[in-house]
């Protein structure tokens, strides 16, 4: 049995919005640390990863680990018809078909269910290995949402370079070059505005910007996001979940043929 | 153009 209340059942429209165009169907699975999902895209080449604690609900009770298959298009389907301040309980039996969402108004004058048909996926759970990053900006997510929209604009794949100097964004097509370099700044009146840059080592990695940019429709999520990058191995784009879990995207770099 | 790799080529299935 799992029973699960969400007051900010917002949060889970912003997140299912966030993905959705990246991977079709996935398996949420629940236990009693939460929900968390894992699931690449069809090419491969990017991955994403979300928890959401046990501890961001109201009430979380989830006598068996299960997986739930969903359509995350049919899942979008259902949570664009919860209001965004609406509170939003999940409800599934141990061994049914299907997911019950219940959709309360925060005055409690409307309440809706709705009921979604579970499927079976056969999901590849890939082991990612703690990593020491050689650099990590955190940034604010608009901001990054920026720059892979203007970068887009001019070439398919960019180069994302750490030195001492800042982040350096480069990326080239047929009408010409572009770069954008973001520096530390810590002092901004405002926190939403600052950037963080915590470098070890300086690293370049090239990646594809259609990916990065389809991060970004995670930007509603949170004020910042947090670009983590090692030599030679894949980005990893997160968005905290205020203090109840995060979001993370995974990207394999490009290398010269 | 760069050669796009997998993920399958850093993270091991488990």
């Amino acid at each position: 049995m799992l029973e699960a209340r969400l007051v900010q059942g917002g949060m889970l429209k912003k997140v299912v919005d966030a993905v959705k165009d990246l991977v079709t169907e996935a398996n949420i699975d629940v236990s009693s640390s939460g929900f968390q999902l894992q699931a690449m895209d069809t090419s491969h080449v990017s991955l994403i990863a979300m928890h959401l604690r046990s501890d961001a609900f109201e009430h979380f009770r989830c006598d068996r680990a299960m997986s739930m298959g969903m359509s995350l298009a049919n899942l979008a389907k259902v949570l664009k018809c919860a209001g965004n301040d609406d509170i939003v309980t999940l409800k599934a039996n141990d061994d049914g078909d299907t997911v019950t969402f219940m959709f309360e108004s925060p005055k409690e004058d409307r309440v809706s269910d709705f009921e979604l048909k579970l499927m079976d996926i056969d999901s590849e759970h890939l082991g990612i290995p703690d990593t020491d990053y050689c650099a990590t900006v955190t940034m604010p997510s608009g901001e990054y949402a920026r720059i892979c929209k203007d970068l887009s604009s001019i070439g398919d794949t960019v180069v994302i370079s750490a030195t001492k100097d800042g982040v350096k964004f480069t990326t080239s097509g047929d009408v010409g070059t572009a770069n954008v370099t973001v520096r530390q700044n810590t002092t901004a009146d405002k926190k939403e505005d600052q950037t963080i840059i915590d470098l070890k080592e300086p690293v370049a990695l090239t990646f594809a910007l259609r990916y990065l940019t389809s991060f970004a429709k995670a930007t509603p999520l949170a004020t910042h996001v947090t670009l983590s990058m090692t030599r030679e191995l894949p980005v990893m784009v997160e968005y905290a979940i205020q203090d109840m879990g995060f979001l993370r995207f995974y990207l394999a770099p490009k290398i010269e043929d | 153009s760069p050669l796009q790799l997998r993920l399958y080529e850093f993270f091991l299935n488990s």
